[in-house]
């Protein structure tokens, strides 16, 4: 038996939109710690890592660990019939081949039920190491966001470098270039205007535009991005989800071979 | 141009 009542569920309403067209199924998992999900774009170049943990919730029973595989698309259509400040309930059964998703209004002045089927994935789980990373941004996701819409109109490909000037964006096409800079900017009184660089050593990578613009549909989560950058090694962009968990979009960067 | 390799390149499944 699983119950899953989560207060703000306009957040899972946020959530499902930043994953859909990255991924069309998946598993979620659930175990006592809390609800996660693991899933590769098809191609296999992006990866995405959730984690809602248990105390996030205000009710969370998982008797046992559960793995719910679920259409996004379809998952994202029955959650948009949910206002944003909806409490939102999933429940499963441990045999059942559906989900329920239950919206309350804040004033229960009206309850929905919509069942979904569930589907069987195979679904392939990677080992992620622990790294250090040669380079940590933290920046304004919106400002993220209007970076790679931007360069995306000039590009496919973004380089991203970090150096002690700051971190920089750039990219080439047919019509000409494009370099973005942004500077260290601690903002005291804003923290969420804050860019934050934390590097070790410079880095410099290339990532396609097209799956970084996927990466910032998660923007509406979180003030703030996080990206970790390391030689050879795929990006992490993280947003926070509340004070609850993450969404963590891996990249691998382009090589020269 | 650069080339793009897939996600197995750098993790591995357990």
């Amino acid at each position: 038996m699983l119950e899953l009542r989560l207060v703000q569920g306009g957040l899972l309403k946020k959530v499902l939109e930043s994953l859909k067209d990255l991924v069309n199924d998946a598993n979620f998992d659930c175990s006592a710690s809390g609800f996660s999900l693991q899933a590769m774009d098809s191609s296999h170049v992006a990866l995405v890592a959730l984690l809602l943990r248990s105390e996030g919730f205000e009710h969370y029973r998982c008797d046992r660990n559960l793995s719910l595989g679920m259409n996004l698309n379809n998952m994202a259509k029955m959650l948009k019939c949910a206002a944003n400040d909806d409490i939102v309930t999933i429940k499963a059964d441990d045999a059942s081949d559906s989900v329920t998703f239950m919206f309350e209004s804040p004033n229960q002045d009206k309850i929905a039920d919509f069942e979904m089927k569930l589907m069987d994935i195979d679904s392939e789980h990677l080992g992620i190491p622990e790294a250090e990373f040669q380079a940590i941004v933290r920046m304004p996701s919106a400002e993220f966001a209007r970076i790679c819409k931007d360069l995306s109109t000039i590009g496919d490909t973004v380089v991203i470098s970090v150096t002690k000037e700051g971190v920089k964006f750039s990219t080439r096409g047919d019509i000409g270039t494009a370099n973005i800079v942004c500077r260290q900017n601690p903002s005291i009184d804003k923290p969420e205007e804050a860019t934050i660089i934390e590097m070790e050593e410079p880095v410099s990578l290339t990532f396609a535009l097209r799956y970084m613009n996927s990466f910032t549909k998660a923007t509406p989560l979180a003030n703030q991005v996080t990206i970790s950058l390391s030689a050879d090694l795929p990006v992490v962009v993280e947003y926070r989800v509340a004070e609850m968990g993450y969404i963590r979009f891996y990249l691998a960067p382009k090589i020269e071979e | 141009p650069p080339f793009q390799p897939n996600l197995h390149r750098f993790f591995h499944s357990p």
